[in-house]
């Protein structure tokens, strides 16, 4: 009989120290990940406090969409895809 | 990975288009130019046209902008972001902002290239996504400047989608590459041959030489002739289309075709197989499919999910090749009747694999000349009631 499908977990890297970024760092990839619909828009009337792992979630959505190997830390592959000039509308639509 | 619709799309041929304002970059022509080989990389595709107007409003308005302007989309000053646009719909639907803190350039590879930025733009105007596929069109980043731009794979699918695929006939290469002479798609300097048009019903086809399951969508194989099915398996508008108009020097009448694990696609026919990565054909092919360990010609190429085995068939014998060892498993060929079904033609045209949407069951579908068998391959049985004609199930015939 045909084999029967399988599937490989992938395997999630914990964010490593030579990973940690900048307050700065963090703010502007916070941003980028807002606006182009990998993390959900901030309530403006609750105020938005991002856990640790929200964000991570946000890094790891956006290192899937482009195939990067998902970490789910801001790792260089990631940042330096963020840098380059871009369309303005959100990857992923609301 | 692949594009992205967003269910928005121009329901009429003729979309207009109008330039509000120019920037200070580059001359008025040079503008126009630009933004009408944008549009046009696209009319190349779809049957619609696009029409410039110079008063009144317009499908796609094009202006160029710093900072906040009309709309909840501040541009952000030199780099990051250097434009937007909007799907189709009224007041801003497919309009086009362009950021003029940006340096636009034409045919340059310095600053930032109109044609390029406008070219994604106009498909997000037509109604795509961004497409997570990073070397097509509609991928969110910059691409930069490059000559003789052509429409890569995975945006001509995606706006065929959603518009059909462009009638008439771009020149055919020859199916027998000319020694020496440099792969490449087609070239629309060539004189039109004159194809004789098809039989009365181009969907109403005997038989087909090879069904494949590629990106996702249904692609069949007669001749010269190729066809795309969109999910529910219904043809889509404005096929078959010459196979030369989307494939790169694809051989004519088929054995087989199927997508790897490693999302290439394998043409089989006679004693040779050919490889391509999306339309491109790896010009170190073909190859004699014997060293694949399988027989000098093959009748189907059926690949089973992400396994990575795929099973090919000839006469009344199938093999089970190991995409990843790269040889056929021991033991094989078998007996086709012995371990699928004894309802299972021989000698069968194709084999694919399909799911049925509404019951999300998979099946497998053998077809053989005007024939074809439903394989249930939760019960390893073909269904009661085939085989059925398959141009009547399939094409609407």
């Amino acid at each position: 009989a045909p084999a029967t499908s399988t599937n490989e977990p992938g395997d999630e890297d914990a964010a490593s120290p030579a990973n940690l970024v900048t307050p700065v760092q963090l703010r502007s990839g916070y941003n980028y990940l807002t606006k182009y619909g990998f993390l959900p828009k901030p309530n403006p009337l609750a105020g938005s406090l991002l856990s640790h792992e929200e964000f991570n979630e946000g890094i790891r959505a956006f290192q899937e969409f482009y195939r990067l190997p998902v970490t789910g830390v801001l790792d260089q592959s990631t940042s330096s895809l963020m840098e380059l000039p871009r369309c303005g509308l959100p990857d992923i639509m609301p | 990975r692949r594009y992205a619709h967003t269910g928005a799309k121009w329901d009429r041929r003729e979309i207009t288009w109008k330039i509000r304002n120019y920037s200070p970059d580059l001359t008025t022509s040079e503008i126009i130019d630009a933004l009408r080989n944008a549009l046009q990389i696209w009319g190349d595709a779809i049957p619609n046209t696009f029409r410039r107007v110079h008063v009144g409003s317009a499908d796609i308005e094009i202006s160029f902008s710093v900072g906040l302007h009309q709309d909840d989309y501040p541009f952000d000053g030199p780099g990051g972001t250097l434009a937007h646009a909007f799907f189709p719909g009224d007041d801003l639907g497919g309009d086009a902002h362009f950021d003029d803190d940006e340096q636009f350039t034409v045919n340059a590879y310095e600053g930032t290239n109109l044609f390029i930025v406008a070219a994604h733009e106009f498909g997000h105007s037509l109604g795509l996504g961004h497409s997570s596929e990073i070397t097509s069109l509609m991928a969110a980043f910059y691409q930069g400047y490059k000559p003789n731009y052509e429409l890569p794979y995975d945006d001509h699918v995606g706006i065929q989608s959603l518009y059909g695929a462009r009638q008439g006939s771009i020149p055919s290469l020859p199916d027998v590459p000319i020694a020496g002479a440099p792969p490449g798609p087609p070239r629309p300097d060539l004189p039109v041959p004159n194809t004789p048009e098809p039989g009365p019903d181009p969907h109403c086809a005997n038989s087909y030489n090879a069904i494949a399951k590629i990106r996702g969508e249904l692609m069949l194989f007669k001749g010269k002739s190729f066809w795309r099915m969109n999910m529910k398996g219904e043809p889509l508008e404005g096929y078959p289309i010459d196979t030369s108009r989307f494939w790169d020097q694809l051989p004519v009448k088929l054995d087989a075709a199927y997508e790897r694990i490693d999302d290439k696609i394998l043409f089989f026919k006679g004693s040779s197989y050919w490889e391509y990565f999306s339309t491109n054909r790896d010009p170190s092919f073909p190859h004699p499919i014997r060293e694949l360990g399988l027989p000098d010609d093959i009748d189907a190429a059926l690949p089973w999910g992400d396994t990575g085995k795929t099973y090919f068939f000839k006469g009344d014998l199938y093999w089970r090749y190991d995409e990843i060892k790269k040889e056929v498993d021991s033991g094989y060929p078998k007996k086709v009747a012995d371990n699928w079904d004894s309802a299972v033609p021989s000698n069968m045209d194709t084999a694919f694999r399909f799911i049925d949407v509404e019951t999300k069951t998979w099946y497998t579908y053998f077809v053989r000349s005007k024939k074809y068998w439903r394989f249930d391959e939760s019960r390893g049985k073909v269904d009661k009631g085939y085989p059925r004609s398959f141009s009547e199930d399939w094409m609407g015939c």
